[in-house]
């Protein structure tokens, strides 16, 4: 936990094996894949619907378990930042 | 200081002359030295096939002076997750930024609506990802669209400045600039553009803005009207060029589109500046489409100039370049942009040399200043690493201190030039110092890198602090970037195609003649050599060969059992015989003989020819050195099938993609690749909706954002210039039905009566005495809105 840090319900992963092994470990945890991330391979956009939007502190659950995954190689949950209008 | 003729050019636009950033430079203007954009279009450049895209809230697509340069597959809501990026609307007009930013790019010229872009003939898109959470994911998203269909990203918008911040491109958006830069516009790189560090506060440093400070991004800031300061700017040493915006209240502002259909005046700071320039750069990329990111930053450093500037300190570098903390190279010229871009030569490969960092743990000691140096070769050793010439230096930093904003760091070159990395920042009482946090400068282009450079770091407490408890430096790196050999020598003749004829290798070098006689030799002969012996033990002493002769008397005779590049086997005479000239392989003398071609040469399979340019529809295989076929779509292309520089028949050009010209009455649909048709009351429109019209319909008319067969009560139906058809136009406030033009009501809503053809309030009032009524009268009161509600109706109707 970083404070003022806010703490989303997307995450970015990395999973080689392409869009149904992504897909495959989206469902064991409870997301949604949002597909790929722009154009940087093996890189997914995962959405938890039962994961609170906003939290001031990233909330542990079963969705959790995919940073242990043997097959994510990287997961990492959002956290906004603020950013002002030049 | 190229002084265009402004006559020459004039625009029915209604803000037109309230362009002077444009018009700037003439004599009778206020503003002494000009963007010379006028000049830019005078030689023909306005942006035509170049794509730019906004980075923020949303664009109003049918704003009436974007929707004829907009383009959807240049757009994409990040935040919706759909292809439509039309901002949400709402009481406060939030999501304003994204359509100001837009109009300064493309707002179409001509066209009696709002303004003139700086590029008014590029394609613009948007891209809405600022109206919701912003996350490194969608960040990286957002500079991920289509890389290989848009041409520049414009970004006005970055971390707080506070003063305070420190902060930056994500993990996941640090891979999307590198993923843009390496494969973006099909391997010449994508654009990024990046409005420098200000956000309408002041005591802060851009170079805590990580985006500014990336290599990849070209920062930009602003000077006012009169080559002042900007209250808001920043000093930072990563700028690159600047460009007029708003300044203090006496100074005349930057107009564009605005929100809701409208025109404004208020859209300021840095936010303007980046899209100025994405326009500038959309000119030179339709000058040469064929500028990689680093030429573009090449470009921008030798054009921009310091002119009437204002800053103490602007400073030459070794390399000879004026450059400032406040300005970087100075005011961008547009012209001169495009008259170097049409005859630019690519400039050579970057080269990156990271020295070993400096480990050496030192303290930092309040009220003093810590050296710390590096010495480097620019990586000679390293052919692969070599920097010769400068042109980006970072140095990442590791720091302990007990309070950030009390640190001031330079940098000085081995040429003796000084860049101020980073100022004190008053408000920056964090304890958290700098962990492997990276400051760019581009002071030192064009400099030699070897030799010693040395980092200082000043520590100046702004407050009481511990004096027990002292900052640290724990590590610094310095990492250089450039090219090994000087940028401004002619390098590839990758542009130009006036290559010649390569001269061969002597060893390939043969003279036509006759091959001589044998002589006699009795000892044992080379296997090559046939029935008839030889005169010595080798080859070249053969009376007669097994397989081919090669060679003539005068380069000397030899046996080969196959014969050497450029010749072809002779089966009948048994010899070597030289190609047409160009061909390195072939099965005969002619020019239609050519099997394979030399370096610079390419097979033409339609005749079997070697030539130096491909035929229409061919492009110029480098590896296989052939002439292959274009794209379908593409009536010309190089250096790959699809790497379009022109397009067939029912095709238009997009970047360097063809995409099919939809007829009127389609559009042309992204999953599915073809034309599919619009709402039936549309004749033109981006999308399947009755909302995605662009042009109306035969029978209908545009009221608001639809078509419709019949204006709804509470309009008028009126003509509209540039557009065939006519519009639905609002009657006057609380009037239901009115006639042409508008000003005749004819119904008022409920609780207003209509008095002399306006609606008037059905209050009456009890002050409407004489003198009271006949300065209403007299003053024409009820003629204005504001006024109406002063017992008009009780004066009117009572005569």
């Amino acid at each position: 936990v970083v404070s003022g840090h806010v703490y989303t319900n997307h995450w970015a992963v990395r999973i080689t094996g392409g869009q149904e092994q992504a897909d495959r470990i989206a469902a064991k945890y409870g997301y949604i894949n949002f597909g790929q991330i722009g154009s940087l391979e093996d890189h997914y956009h995962f959405h938890h619907s039962r994961v609170v939007r906003r939290a001031a502190y990233s909330l542990k659950g079963p969705h959790s378990f995919i940073h242990m995954d043997p097959e994510v190689d990287w997961a990492q949950q959002q956290v906004v930042k603020p950013r002002v209008k030049r | 200081n190229a002084q265009s003729d402004p006559s020459v050019i004039h625009f029915n636009d209604p803000k037109w002359s309230n362009m002077w950033y444009i018009q700037c430079g003439d004599k009778s203007s206020r503003c002494r030295s000009g963007m010379n954009i006028l000049a830019a279009w005078q030689r023909g450049y306005t942006g035509k096939n170049v794509v730019v895209t906004i980075l923020d809230d949303g664009i109003e697509k049918n704003h009436p002076d974007l929707a004829q340069n907009y383009d959807h597959l240049a757009s994409y809501d990040v935040n919706g997750n759909d292809h439509d990026p039309t901002p949400r609307y709402d009481s406060r007009n939030e999501n304003i930024h994204g359509t100001r930013c837009a109009g300064e790019v493309a707002a179409a010229a001509n066209n009696s609506h709002c303004i003139v872009g700086i590029a008014y003939n590029a394609h613009i898109g948007g891209i809405r990802m600022l109206d919701g959470d912003v996350t490194d994911l969608v960040e990286a998203k957002s500079l991920g669209v289509r890389p290989d269909y848009i041409d520049i990203y414009s970004a006005s918008w970055g971390p707080k400045d506070d003063g305070k911040t420190v902060d930056g491109p994500g993990l996941l958006t640090k891979q999307a600039f590198e993923q843009g830069i390496k494969k973006g516009r099909k391997g010449l790189g994508s654009i990024f553009v990046w409005a420098s560090g200000n956000g309408g506060r002041q005591g802060d440093h851009c170079s805590c803005d990580g985006y500014t400070s990336s290599i990849y991004t070209i920062s930009i800031s602003s000077t006012t009207e009169n080559g002042n300061k900007p209250w808001y700017l920043e000093i930072c040493s990563s700028t690159l060029a600047t460009t007029y915006s708003s300044g203090e209240f006496n100074e005349r502002k930057i107009v564009t589109t605005d929100l809701r259909h409208r025109c404004t005046d208020g859209h300021t700071g840095t936010s303007v500046s980046a899209p100025i320039v994405a326009g500038i750069i959309a000119l030179a990329l339709e000058a040469n489409l064929l500028l990689t990111w680093r030429d573009v930053q090449h470009l921008l450093v030798k054009t921009s100039r310091p002119v009437h500037l204002k800053a103490d300190d602007w400073k030459t570098n070794a390399a000879g370049l004026r450059v400032s903390h406040l300005y970087g190279f100075g005011l961008v010229d547009a012209e001169a942009m495009v008259l170097e871009a049409t005859k630019w030569r690519t400039v050579p490969p970057q080269h990156t040399c990271s020295q070993m960092p400096e480990r050496r743990s030192r303290y930092i000691h309040a009220g003093e200043r810590l050296n710390s140096s590096i010495t480097t070769s620019g990586c000679s050793e390293e052919p692969e690493q070599h920097v010769g010439y400068l042109e980006h230096v970072v140095v990442k930093v590791l720091i302990v201190h007990p309070r950030r904003g009390d640190l001031e760091i330079n940098l000085i070159s081995p040429s003796g030039t000084r860049s101020q990395l980073l100022n004190k920042r008053l408000f920056d009482s964090s304890n958290e110092g700098f962990r492997n946090w990276e400051f760019m400068t581009v002071h030192f282009w064009g400099e030699r890198a070897e030799g010693t450079w040395t980092l200082e770091i000043g520590d100046s407490p702004s407050k009481q602090r511990n004096p027990e408890v002292l900052g640290n430096l724990k590590e610094w790196t310095l990492i250089l970037y450039g090219t090994s050999q000087n940028p401004n020598q002619p390098y590839s003749a990758q542009h130009s195609r006036s290559r010649m004829l390569e001269i061969p290798a002597p060893e390939e070098i043969l003279v036509e003649s006759e091959l001589e006689e044998e002589d006699e030799y009795n000892s044992p002969c080379h296997s090559e050599c046939g029935d008839q012996g030889c005169d010595g033990p080798d080859t070249d002493h053969c009376l007669n060969c097994v397989h081919f002769s090669s060679g003539s008397l005068k380069s000397g005779r030899t046996c080969v059992s196959h014969c050497p590049l450029g010749h072809y086997e002779d089966i009948a005479s048994r010899r070597c015989r030289r190609c047409y000239k160009g061909c390195e392989g072939c099965v005969g003398r002619s020019a239609g003989n050519c099997l394979s071609c030399r370096r610079g040469l390419y097979l033409n399979t339609l005749n079997s020819s070697c030539i130096d340019t491909c035929p229409p529809d061919y492009f110029a295989d480098e590896n296989q050195r052939q002439c292959l076929r274009c794209h379908d779509t593409c009536m010309r292309c190089l250096w790959s099938a699809d790497r379009c520089t022109a397009c067939s028949r029912g095709y238009s050009l997009a970047g360097m993609t063809c995409v099919p010209e939809c007829t009127n009455g389609t559009f042309f649909h992204l999953e599915e690749m073809t034309c599919s048709p619009c709402h039936s009351s549309c004749r033109t429109c981006t999308g399947p909706g009755k909302e995605e019209c662009i042009q109306c319909a035969e029978g209908y008319l545009q009221q608001e954002w639809r078509c419709v067969p019949t204006c709804s009560p509470g309009y008028y139906s009126g003509e509209a210039a540039g557009v065939p058809h006519n519009m639905c136009y609002r009657c006057e406030e609380n009037c239901l039905s009115c006639s042409d033009p508008g000003t005749t009501c004819t119904r008022c809503k409920e609780g207003y009566s209509l008095v002399s053809r306006t609606c008037i309030v059905n209050a009456s009032c009890n002050n409407a005495d004489e003198v009271f009524c006949e300065m209403v009268k007299s003053n024409r009161l009820c003629g204005k809105r504001l006024y109406r509600q002063f017992c008009c109706r009780t004066c009117l109707m009572n005569g």
